[in-house]
């Protein structure tokens, strides 16, 4: 149904191998954005971009109105999706530790949703709307491809994938990257009801995070907060881009490997 | 067999009636959501429905629509809603009252105030399991994601990703007096 009101049309003479039309710089790393108006991929309902982190790079939270793959590529890190509902399972006790800590050194309380490990080959699944970030803890870049099925009938807006950012201010980055390259377009056609790829551009030139869009007196009076750190999530003068250098290491509460292998021998056993 | 299925099922439901409310804030208002579960020929359909009472000055927490558009419809009082799309642009930033309609799409995030006289509403949803994401209180994305993404994403210390992430304990509905933790 929902390829049927999308799509009118999928007029395809020949096809050819793209590459990535628009490169967009950030603090730690760089975005690449396959050309969403090209035929071949309006025709498969689908947007692709490939994020290269670099090491001690996060890619900041997001959501979009299309369901996503991600391919990691190359490279090893940490993968968090906020789920609607969803308890925070992740939940650090006296004896538990920090990702990323020398040692096992305590530290004070937190609770989050499931943080998992991706690394080379993984296959991640995130549905429409839910929010996600990666973060690069390995030695080398991290490279994931992500593939937005926009005709999946989750979408129920039009054909575009949009990312909702929950932090950042990407508007800042795609002004203000050092090496900004925007490739032409060509063989790009506007459709009647949808935006031109021009207008597509501009839209996505002008982003921002969407607490950005909030006045502070109502985000210090939903979260209960002073109006100062309202601002300060707005991230209004923010020039670091999708993609941020985290200071020191990104703790985040994760089990130990070891600790799992020995669960898994447990179960092995008891079974 | 069409007769013993589609035919008899059940077409109506009340969703005013407060004490078949699924959110509830003595502060805040409620809330009672209609849905393919209890009334299950919205699958047919695939809309739902939601009706929402807010006290004075109360507000609903932000949030989005994961799944649906939702078009809300004022029955009594006033509100202040903001509406934020992709790029953190303002859509909407007013006041909608008694008679109004205003459409919210899929993933906009909203915030709704209620006025001096409260702000009762339904709000009509194009899925059958409409299905909302919280952007702050106790079951919110906030509360997800790890206190050093965010220090990170927001360039904050630990002491304001706590208070980012707890300070509001309600889910939903907020009181307005600020004293949510």
């Amino acid at each position: 149904q929902q390829q049927q009101r999308f799509q009118t049309e999928c007029r395809i003479n020949n096809l050819n191998a793209q590459e990535p039309g628009r490169r967009v710089e950030s603090e730690a790393g760089l975005s690449e954005y396959w050309n969403r108006n090209d035929e071949q991929f309006r025709c498969a309902g689908v947007d692709l971009v490939r994020h290269t982190i670099q090491r001690r790079g996060l890619l900041l939270p997001s959501f979009s109105n299309a369901p996503r793959l991600v391919y990691v590529v190359q490279g090893r890190g940490l993968h968090g999706a906020a789920i609607p509902g969803c308890p925070e399972t992740f939940q650090s006790e006296s004896s538990s530790q920090f990702r990323g800590e020398q040692g096992s050194q305590r530290l004070s309380r937190d609770q989050h949703q499931k943080v998992r490990e991706i690394r080379e080959g993984d296959v991640v699944a995130i549905p429409a709307g839910v929010a996600h970030w990666i973060y690069n803890d390995g030695e080398s870049q991290l490279i994931v491809m992500i593939l937005y099925d926009t005709s999946n009938q989750a979408n129920q807006l039009d054909e575009n994938a949009r990312r909702f950012y929950l932090a950042g201010n990407p508007h800042q980055q795609q002004q203000g990257g050092r090496q900004r390259r925007r490739e032409s377009w060509p063989g790009s056609r506007s459709r009647s009801r949808s935006q031109s790829p021009e207008e597509r551009e501009r839209s996505q030139q002008s982003g921002s995070n969407i607490f950005s869009g909030f006045d502070e007196e109502f985000l210090a009076d939903s979260f209960n907060i002073d109006n100062e750190l309202a601002m300060r999530i707005q991230n209004r003068d923010d020039q670091r881009g999708i993609i941020v250098t985290v200071e020191d290491e990104l703790r985040v509460l994760s089990p130990q490997s070891r600790g799992e292998e020995r669960e898994e021998r447990g179960l092995d056993r008891d079974n | 067999g069409v007769e013993e299925t589609f035919c008899t099922l059940r077409l109506k439901h009340n969703i005013a009636d407060a004490q078949r409310a699924d959110v509830y804030n003595e502060r805040g208002g409620r809330i009672t959501s209609l849905n393919s579960f209890n009334l299950p020929i919205l699958r047919y359909i695939q809309l739902s429905a939601e009706r929402g009472v807010l006290y004075r000055n109360a507000l609903v927490a932000p949030h989005y629509n994961l799944n649906s558009h939702s078009v809300i419809y004022v029955i009594r009082g006033n509100a202040r809603l903001q509406v934020v799309g992709e790029n953190g642009q303002n859509v909407f930033d007013g006041e909608i009252r008694e008679g109004q309609a205003l459409t919210v799409p899929q993933n906009f995030a909203v915030i709704k105030k209620a006025g001096n006289q409260g702000f009762e509403w339904v709000a009509f949803k194009t899925n059958d399991n409409a299905k909302i994401n919280a952007l702050a209180g106790r079951l919110s994305t906030m509360r997800a994601l790890p206190e050093d993404v965010l220090i990170n994403a927001y360039r904050i210390d630990r002491e304001e990703a706590r208070r980012l992430k707890y300070n509001r304990d309600e889910t939903t509905l907020f009181s307005s007096d600020s004293s949510g933790s």
